[in-house]
């Protein structure tokens, strides 16, 4: 599956 | 983190709380478009929904906290607690041509058909806009505070580090996030006008920036 990026920013 | 990324958060936390003192400390709110404000709550509503479901870091949860109580706080400000000085005449930009079509993009284009990616993505696209109706309300005004002028160059400086960022991220650890650095490149090109003005009036100790 497309793995989701990740949203580690504000 | 980076440094980028940590002075952008810094430069974006300073300018949230020069608008929040600004209004706090004047009781006015005037120059100041309560419609950009909105925008900027919701960018931050629909963007750290994850609260609630992932952990990235001490860090990540205490500055967006930090950021949804400001935003809400100067919203409050603005419609509520000093109302009768907001220029609800000067702040005239019709929002919903911004919602629309940025919502619409949102369902289009982006990284899954999921509605948390779908609400990150519509924040993505959302704040990249979200400063018309403050920069539309100073051409109409033709001037704005000098006050007013450090919170849009903070405001501004901010996503021009998140840039920095990006690229440094790119070569360092091949992290690309192509919705968030094009929204990221057209959100800074927005400022470049009043980074103009600023420099070469504010700066230049003229005090008010007033637009020719």
């Amino acid at each position: 599956s497309v793995q989701l990026p990740r949203h580690d920013e504000l | 983190m980076n440094i980028f990324r940590l002075l952008g958060d810094m430069c974006h936390l300073v300018a949230i709380i020069i608008l929040f003192l600004k209004i706090w400390r004047s009781k006015s709110c005037a120059g100041i478009s309560g419609k950009s404000q909105v925008l900027f709550a919701l960018v931050f509503t629909t963007r750290y929904l994850d609260l609630f479901t992932s952990f990235i870091s001490v860090y990540n949860t205490v500055m967006k906290v930090v950021f949804l109580v400001l935003a809400y706080a100067t919203v409050y400000l603005i419609y509520l607690r000093f109302r009768s000085t907001y220029n609800s005449e000067s702040d005239s930009f019709r929002v919903e041509f911004l919602l629309v079509p940025v919502a619409g993009l949102s369902f289009l284009e982006n990284y899954a058909f999921a509605p948390l990616e779908i609400l990150w993505t519509f924040s993505i696209y959302l704040e990249s806009v979200a400063i018309l109706p403050q920069l539309f309300m100073i051409t109409k005004t033709g001037e704005a505070e000098s006050i007013t002028t450090h919170y849009l160059f903070f405001l501004g400086l901010y996503r021009a580090l998140y840039l920095a960022n990006w690229v440094w991220r790119y070569h360092t650890e091949g992290f690309f996030d192509q919705i968030a650095v094009v929204s990221g490149v057209v959100q800074t090109i927005f400022y470049c006008d009043f980074f103009y003005l600023y420099f070469t009036k504010v700066l230049r100790g003229s005090g008010k920036m007033t637009l020719p």
